[in-house]
C-alpha cells in the first residue's frame, strides 16, 4: 500500500506543468523515503530528476517499492480538477495498475476522487555522481527566466560563462548579439532577490536555449534558481520544491567538435 | 561548429 498526503495540490500542480513538455512519461519510484523520479526528453539531451522526501509530506506510507508509470500530460489533466488550497492524497495498492488522487477541499465540503491508469515504462536509470562544481550560482528564478526567454528572441543558443565578475550569458543570431550579465549581489534584504556567485574556478558552457527556456515553467514552484557548471559537463538548473525536495534538470552541453 | 552532446554521454546506466 502506498498513500502520500500533501497539504497543498498547488506544489503538485505546479511540479506536474514544469516536466510535462520536457518528459511525456516517466516513472514515479515510491520507497518508503519518499517519490522519485529520472526521466531523458525524447531527445536524451536532458534528464529530469525529481525527489520529494517522506519528511514532507503531512502522511506518507509505502510498505513497498513501486515503479508507477505515468503519463505527464494526463496526470496534468486530472490536476488541473484540483483546487489550488484542496489536500491531495496519492494512493495505490501494491502492483497496482492505476493511482488514486483524492482532492478535499479546505473546509472539507467537497471530496473528490480520480482514478490514472498507469503504464509500464521501460526506463535506463542513471546515475548521477556527486560532484564539485566550478561555479554555483543562485538567482532569482524570475530573473532566469527573463534572461533565457529574452536571449531566446536573438539566438538558439547561449554562453554561459562565470568569472569573478559575474555570469554572463551572450548569445548572438540573424539580428545581431546580445549579452546579459549579472553580478554577486547581496544587497536586497530579501534572500530570494539576492544573487550568490560561489566560483571556485571560471567556466563557460554553450546550451541549447530552447532547453533553458523550458526549464523555467518550474518558475512558479520557488522564487529561487541553481545553476552549477563544470567545463565540458552538462549544467544542473535546480528549483527547491520547499521542504518536500527538489526538482533538477541536466542539460547536456555543446562541445566544439 | 559545436555538436549537441547526449545527456547519457555524461551519465553512466545506474
Amino acid at each position: 500500500m502506498f498513500e502520500a498526503r500533501l497539504p497543498q495540490a498547488a506544489v503538485l500542480k505546479k511540479l506536474v506543468e514544469a516536466l510535462k513538455e520536457l518528459v511525456t512519461e516517466g516513472n514515479f519510484d515510491v520507497s518508503p523515503s519518499g517519490i522519485s523520479l529520472q526521466a531523458m526528453d525524447s531527445s536524451h539531451v536532458c534528464l529530469v530528476t525529481l525527489q520529494l522526501n517522506d519528511d514532507g509530506f503531512e502522511h506518507f506510507r509505502c510498505d513497498r517499492n513501486m515503479s508507477m508509470g505515468i503519463h505527464f500530460g494526463n496526470l496534468s489533466k486530472i490536476l488541473k480538477c484540483a483546487g489550488n488550497e484542496d489536500t491531495i492524497t496519492l494512493k495505490a495498492e501494491d502492483n497496482a495498475d492505476q493511482l488514486t488522487l483524492m482532492f478535499e477541499s479546505a473546509n472539507q465540503d467537497r471530496i473528490s476522487d480520480f482514478d490514472l491508469k498507469l503504464m509500464s515504462i521501460e526506463s535506463e536509470h542513471l546515475g548521477i555522481p556527486d560532484q564539485d562544481y566550478s561555479a554555483e550560482v543562485k538567482m532569482p528564478s524570475a530573473e532566469y527566466q527573463r534572461i533565457v526567454r529574452d536571449l531566446t528572441s536573438m539566438g538558439d543558443t547561449v554562453l554561459v560563462s562565470a568569472t569573478k565578475e559575474g555570469i554572463k550569458f551572450s548569445t548572438s543570431g540573424d539580428i545581431g548579439t546580445a549579452n546579459i550579465t549579472l553580478r554577486h549581489n547581496t544587497t536586497p534584504e530579501k534572500e530570494d532577490e539576492q544573487t550568490h556567485i560561489d566560483l571556485k574556478e571560471p567556466v563557460a558552457l554553450t546550451f541549447a536555449l530552447r532547453y533553458l527556456n523550458n526549464f523555467a515553467k518550474a518558475t512558479p514552484l520557488t522564487p529561487q534558481v541553481k545553476l552549477s557548471l563544470t567545463k565540458d559537463l552538462p549544467v544542473v538548473v535546480e528549483y527547491k520544491v520547499g521542504e518536500l525536495g527538489q526538482v533538477r534538470f541536466f542539460l547536456a552541453p555543446k562541445i566544439d567538435d | 561548429g559545436s555538436a549537441q552532446k547526449s545527456i547519457s554521454a555524461f551519465f553512466k546506466a545506474a
